[in-house]
């Protein structure tokens, strides 16, 4: 996970969608 | 008599509507690749073009993938998993399915565009000609926009990276996908029974293609030349 922040990050923050 | 309507059946529309439907609402916006410039035009700078609108790409495609049906059921860590082994699977079919209308043009974004004098200018050649077999498939193919929202979220569900944990699941998403593929052509072309494995025996050329690809960015990245963002760096990482 520390290696892949960034992916980890995008999946857990927001909504599922904005549709 | 008809059968009387329970709320059960009145409930539940035709599988293939629900899912073909879904996943043309979660299809996302299109993309522009905005190259710099100020920047000469050359080999550097179709590949920083390229490496930015990737970076960006990549971060679609992660929103998209929340909106398959069953993919955010995954593990936080399978979710992960699956995107590192398919990204560039599900990025490379975006760009064949805009290089449909045009012949022997890859479009890689709505002002990005490269026909093989431009991909030879630009150091791109090997590649355009690997993607450019993708394309021919799909032509040969006339492959409808239903269909490539179905193969596309196909290429998602069909990742086969070692680190998944609950593979299970993973079939899952697969077999409703699959479920839905075989519905849709069922009902939209009864006269070509072997349609929906067709589509499915075009997924190898996909990886094929992706891993081709994936070389000539890797080989990229090791000679530093061209600046990448980090999620683009992270996701290349990740599949080597």
């Amino acid at each position: 996970t520390e290696r892949h922040k960034i992916l980890h990050r995008l999946l857990q923050e927001g909504s599922p969608s904005d549709i | 008599a008809a059968p009387p309507i329970t709320t059960a059946s009145a409930k539940k529309p035709a599988p293939m509507n629900t899912m073909v439907s879904h996943l043309l609402v979660a299809e996302p916006e299109k993309l522009y690749a905005m190259p710099d410039p100020a920047l000469p035009e050359g080999p550097a700078k179709a590949a920083s073009t390229l490496c930015d609108l990737a970076d960006r790409e990549i971060v679609v495609i992660i929103s998209w993938a929340k909106n398959i049906p069953g993919f955010p059921a995954l593990s936080l860590a399978d979710q992960m998993s699956v995107l590192q082994s398919v990204w560039l699977e599900v990025l490379l079919l975006g760009v064949a399915w805009r290089s449909l209308p045009c012949e022997d043009e890859i479009v890689f974004a709505e002002d990005f565009a490269l026909d093989e004098e431009a991909a030879r200018a630009a150091g791109l050649l090997e590649l355009s000609g690997a993607v450019l077999q993708l394309v021919r498939k799909y032509r040969a193919l006339r492959l409808e926009r239903e269909e490539y929202v179905l193969l596309k979220a196909l290429a998602l569900a069909n990742s086969d990276s070692v680190h998944i944990e609950d593979m299970a699941a993973v079939q899952r998403l697969r077999d409703v996908l699959h479920e839905a593929l075989l519905e849709y052509e069922g009902a939209r072309r009864p006269e070509e029974p072997r349609r929906a494995g067709r589509l499915l025996l075009t997924l190898p050329l996909l990886r094929q293609t992706a891993t081709r690809v994936l070389h000539h960015f890797y080989s990229l990245k090791l000679e530093g030349r061209v600046p990448m963002h980090k999620l683009f760096l992270e996701m290349l990482e990740a599949m080597m």
